[in-house]
């Protein structure tokens, strides 16, 4: 079973379309596996996107030195599923 | 909720436990409701799709699915929902009952069932179905980028091991081949509904290019209908417009491919966002969004009855 400890969920404001040209930058960087939830198009439109926890540092050092907005959705995605998991085993003894 | 099951419509279930369901609804509502195999998934898992018919033979129909990307886990369980309620309300509600009178109902509760059953047992956070990738070690392809609609055009991958990839060909995952196969046999279809989650969208075509369909007008007045329906029983705004000027361009979407084959009201939900969760919607979430959807879903299906075409 994939874990997930760590792993955080941001959820950034754009406010141009250059902005938004930096996010899909960022989409195109493999190697730090970004899990976008909601993908950078529109400025009309916030950005989710799920960071592994080995990179979350390096991306919120790239969002906040080009001086782009954001917050944290979830603050450890393994929390989240592990009340999801609890959820559906307490509605299963009921 | 008289019902003779124990089934908990307000929680998440794992697929066996809605498969169960979608026996249980076929017997309790034998008089509605039949449970038909249009195939099966990659895997060889069955895709169950439930008819909702009082007789008739082809009569123009509506088609809804759920599921597509298996861990918006949300769509399945609001489809398990609406099901309930449709047979349940059938006899009692004019309106659905004139429908049904009138119109089938086919829905396809779990369009993804090898995707679905991979996030409850290894992996929560898939979208994809679970095919290989010839040549790669990546699994899996976006099944709503894999439409024969603008299908390799811009807005999908295609690179396997992205989560957009579209797939070495169009309809090449056999979820997809399924449905377009029985559209096409059916041949009566005169309205496509599919659910998603989230951020709150209710989108009509296109997605794999930026101009207008030509029935624009009729479908953005109906979408906003359904979107200040929806907004009624809890507030929750949907925006509507098409998918390229609402989010972005999208090629090979499902939506582009039913509208492409003359069927007319073809809409994409995307279903409620509490702005703390993304997809992962609690489960104290599911019955208020079925709810709210569902009469989004009844303003589209009540303008499907009345204007055949």
């Amino acid at each position: 079973l994939e874990t997930f400890v760590g792993d955080q969920v941001l959820r950034i404001k754009t406010r141009n379309e250059e902005e938004v040209k930096k996010l899909q930058l960022l989409e195109s960087l493999e190697h730090l596996e970004l899990d976008f939830w909601i993908n950078p198009s529109t400025p009309a439109l916030p950005v989710d996107v799920r960071i592994p926890a080995n990179s979350v540092q390096a991306v919120k050092a790239f969002l906040e030195s080009h001086g782009i907005e954001y917050s944290i959705l979830i603050e450890d995605l393994q929390v989240v599923l592990d009340k999801e998991k609890q959820d559906m085993a307490c509605s299963q003894q009921k | 909720e008289r019902s003779s099951n124990s089934f908990n419509y307000g929680t998440y279930h794992s697929l066996d436990s809605i498969y169960a369901e979608l026996d249980h609804l076929a017997s309790e509502y034998s008089n509605i409701v039949s449970k038909l195999q249009i195939g099966k998934s990659y895997e060889k898992r069955p895709l169950y799709v439930l008819k909702f018919s009082t007789g008739g033979s082809n009569r123009p129909a509506i088609w809804i699915d759920a599921g597509i990307h298996s861990r918006e886990w949300v769509t399945q369980a609001s489809a398990v929902w609406i099901a309930k309620k449709i047979a349940s309300d059938y006899g009692k509600d004019l309106s659905i009952t004139s429908l049904l009178n009138k119109m089938d109902i086919f829905l396809l509760p779990v369009t993804n069932p090898d995707g679905y059953v991979f996030t409850h047992t290894t992996n929560r956070m898939w979208r994809k179905t679970r095919s290989k990738n010839q040549g790669s070690p990546c699994v899996g392809v976006d099944p709503n980028r894999n439409w024969d609609a603008g299908f390799g055009g811009p807005g999908a991958s295609s690179n396997p091991c992205s989560d957009s990839y579209r797939g070495p060909s169009a309809n090449s995952e056999v979820e997809v081949k399924s449905v377009v196969n029985f559209i096409k046999n059916h041949g009566n279809i005169q309205a496509f509904l599919t659910f998603h989650s989230y951020s709150q969208l209710l989108m009509y075509p296109y997605g794999y290019k930026c101009t207008e369909p030509a029935d624009y007008a009729e479908l953005d007045a109906l979408g906003r209908a359904a979107a200040s329906s929806i907004r009624s029983l809890y507030g929750t705004t949907f925006t509507v417009g098409s998918i390229c000027s609402t989010i972005y361009q999208a090629s090979g979407g499902s939506i582009d491919w039913s509208y492409d084959y003359g069927i007319k009201y073809s809409f994409a939900f995307e279903l409620r966002d509490t702005g703390r969760y993304g997809f992962l919607l609690p489960a104290s979430q599911i019955i208020p969004t079925a709810e709210e959807t569902w009469l989004g879903l009844k303003k589209i299906m009540e303008h499907v009855r009345d204007n055949p075409y």
